[in-house]
């Protein structure tokens, strides 16, 4: 563990006045390993850690404090902060009825399952009539899926047969909505590779047509080193507003969350923990930046 | 990185560990790149321009047996498992191997054993309408066990060749639902004491570290026997691969590279070795 290795690297501190580079460069080897098993990506890690250094080199070493747990607190802390990004700001709010959110993401990072998590957290927390868009026209019984989520939960559902184009059905979705007094449309669409060029241009056009108020990119946080290729890509084609981090129940570090947050600058204001519709809960940096650091 | 002339320094190093990293490849990349400095100090190495050939021997030689057709059991229906984590490719999967195995004129049997997740069963039946193969299927929250008693006696009543049982996407953190595929592959092995032939275990291709931990973890619960690389058209290389070879060197037997019936593909070491190398 990252906290074994920085006590073994910490005898170099023990009785020293203050964090030097020396005496500190076994701790960020640690550091670094362990931010690269956790799959944050290279570059990334090798950034944050040289950050970390410059802030912690010249702190006075705390009396009280076991120097491993100051220099450990030290990245925990940064972590936290760059993980923390801009959540406070976050979902959007629209100027006026509905609010649109857009999910986008690669395939079965969780979009539709986190559409009818959104749309009950929206209705519990925030007292909102929220209307699911069946957008994902192309995999067999998507419209299905979030059909049978809307049933479950009580929840409206907007869908048309799939010979229908997701564009038009979107627009057509946010009329309906209008007419039905949602003040939320949640917009499901097909998962899609960043490098397809067809569909990245679909989700451009439904943004063009529908024009939400925040496009949420969905990311499995057990995603490897390509995090940072597909977010980039989504990230220069889409205004995206923030991140919902998927699958956090299972044992993956997630250290591609931190490579994400960094690439797009966006703000991660949802985990999903679970299956079950009422498994989303709102993004916690601190505990996230614990398990990245292993 | 491999450009005329170039001094095989640290800074060579770092960038070919960075190279090995981005493909996933984790600590074993670390590895190999040790391996070649002390092949260096040995001189086994004398240059960059050696490089390639040499990192291309150490991953085909760790990859070596990896490769392996799907099998056939002798007698009866061959029974093949599908398992995996949610969301990497199971479903899809099924489709692609079932139509692969139609046009090699054998007959096919699906079981849609995922009855938890929100039409999971309507997803596989349109997959099975849409290629013509026989479904056995109960409505979502039936028993998993269940619908696979029923799959393996219709394959047997039937003389299928092949029977291809789906089931749910879990975390191997969740007990609860690796003690359900434990109940699912005795359920099998009781009908048919060979069966199941064949479990594959899909990873999506953009996985990881984690892969390694739902490789071993899926192998204590079911007879893994074989891997499917799903989503292998992306930009992701698979190299957690890798490191699963470690810790479960089963072969890869198909990759996914796309979401259409037709993008299943036999696994090709070297092909693989090459887009990493690239
Ligand atoms: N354990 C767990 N499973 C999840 C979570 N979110 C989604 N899933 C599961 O992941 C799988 C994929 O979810 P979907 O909602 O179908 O994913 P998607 O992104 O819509 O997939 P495509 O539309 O095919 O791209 C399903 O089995 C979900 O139940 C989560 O937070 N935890
Ligand atoms: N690009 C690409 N997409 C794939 C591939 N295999 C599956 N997919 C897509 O990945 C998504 C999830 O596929 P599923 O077959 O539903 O995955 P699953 O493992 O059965 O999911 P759960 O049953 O929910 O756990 C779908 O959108 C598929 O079209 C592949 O090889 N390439
Ligand atoms: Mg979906
Ligand atoms: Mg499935």
């Amino acid at each position: 563990s990252l906290a074994g290795a920085l006590g073994k690297a910490y005898r170099a501190i023990v009785g020293q006045k203050v964090l030097t580079e020396s005496n500190i460069e076994d701790g960020i080897r640690a550091v670094r390993q362990a931010l690269l098993e956790a799959d944050v990506n290279f570059q990334v890690a090798k950034e944050f850690v040289a950050d970390v250094k410059r802030r912690a080199l010249g702190l006075d070493v705390i009396k009280a404090v076991e120097p491993g747990q100051q220099f450990i607190k030290c990245f925990h802390d940064a972590l936290t902060d760059l993980l923390l990004g801009g959540q406070a700001q976050g979902l959007p709010v629209a100027p006026q009825a509905p609010l649109v959110l857009m999910m986008c993401g690669l395939q079965g990072s969780g979009k539709t399952t986190t559409c009818a998590k959104l749309a009950l957290w929206l209705r519990k927390n925030k007292k909102k009539n929220p209307l699911l868009v069946a957008a994902d026209l192309q995999r067999p019984a998507a419209v299905d899926q979030l059909q049978a989520l809307g049933k479950q939960l009580n929840i409206a559902v907007y869908a048309e047969p799939t010979t229908a184009r997701p564009p038009e059905v979107c627009r057509r979705g946010l009329e309906h909505a209008r007419t039905r007094q949602h003040d939320v449309v949640i917009l499901d669409t097909a998962g899609r590779l960043h490098i397809d060029e067809p569909l990245m241009k679909e989700l451009q056009q439904i943004h063009d047509l529908c024009k939400p108020h925040g496009v949420l990119l969905v990311c499995d946080s057990m995603l490897g080193q390509d995090a940072v290729n597909s977010a980039k890509e989504f990230h220069a084609r889409l205004p995206l507003h923030g991140l919902v981090l998927t699958k956090v129940d299972g044992d993956a570090r997630g250290g591609a969350a931190l490579s994400i947050v960094k690439v797009t600058g966006r703000p991660i204001l949802f985990a999903g923990v679970g299956e079950k519709p009422d498994d989303l809960e709102e993004f916690d940096p601190p505990r996230m930046a614990g398990r990245i650091l292993g | 990185l491999f450009s005329f002339g170039r001094k095989l320094d640290e800074t060579f190093l770092e960038e070919l560990e960075e190279v090995l990293y981005n493909s996933d490849l984790g600590p074993v990349g670390t590895r190999i790149v040790e391996d070649l400095k002390e092949s260096y100090r040995k001189r086994e190495v004398k240059e960059v321009a050696e490089v390639p050939a040499f990192l291309r021997r150490r991953l085909l030689h760790r990859l070596a047996g990896s490769e392996a057709p799907l099998v056939s059991a002798p007698q009866g229906p061959t029974v093949v498992l599908i398992v995996g984590v949610n969301g990497s490719g199971k479903t899809t999967s099924i489709a692609k191997l079932a139509a692969h195995l139609k046009k090699q004129g054998k007959s096919v049997l699906l079981g849609a054993g995922d009855t938890f997740r929100a039409a999971a069963v309507e997803q596989l039946t349109r997959w099975a309408e849409r290629l013509g193969i026989p479904i056995v299927k109960q409505p979502t929250g039936a028993d998993p066990a269940a619908v696979a008693f029923d799959a393996v006696a219709a394959a047997v009543a039937r003389k299928v060749d092949y029977l291809l049982l789906d089931t749910a996407g879990r975390l191997h953190t969740q007990k609860n639902l690796m003690a359900e595929l434990e109940k699912v592959v005795r359920v099998v092995k009781k009908q048919l004491p060979d069966a199941p032939h064949e479990t594959l275990l899909v990873l999506d291709a953009t996985t990881g570290q984690n892969a390694i931990r739902q490789a071993s973890e899926f192998a204590q619960s079911a007879p893994v026997t074989g891997l499917i690389l799903a989503k292998m058209d992306g930009t992701a290389k698979g190299g957690a691969f890798f490191g699963i070879r470690e810790v479960l060197p089963v072969p890869v037997k198909f990759l996914g590279v796309g979401e259409g019936v037709e993008d299943l593909e036999p696994f090709a070491v070297e092909g693989y070795v090459d887009a990493i190398l690239t």
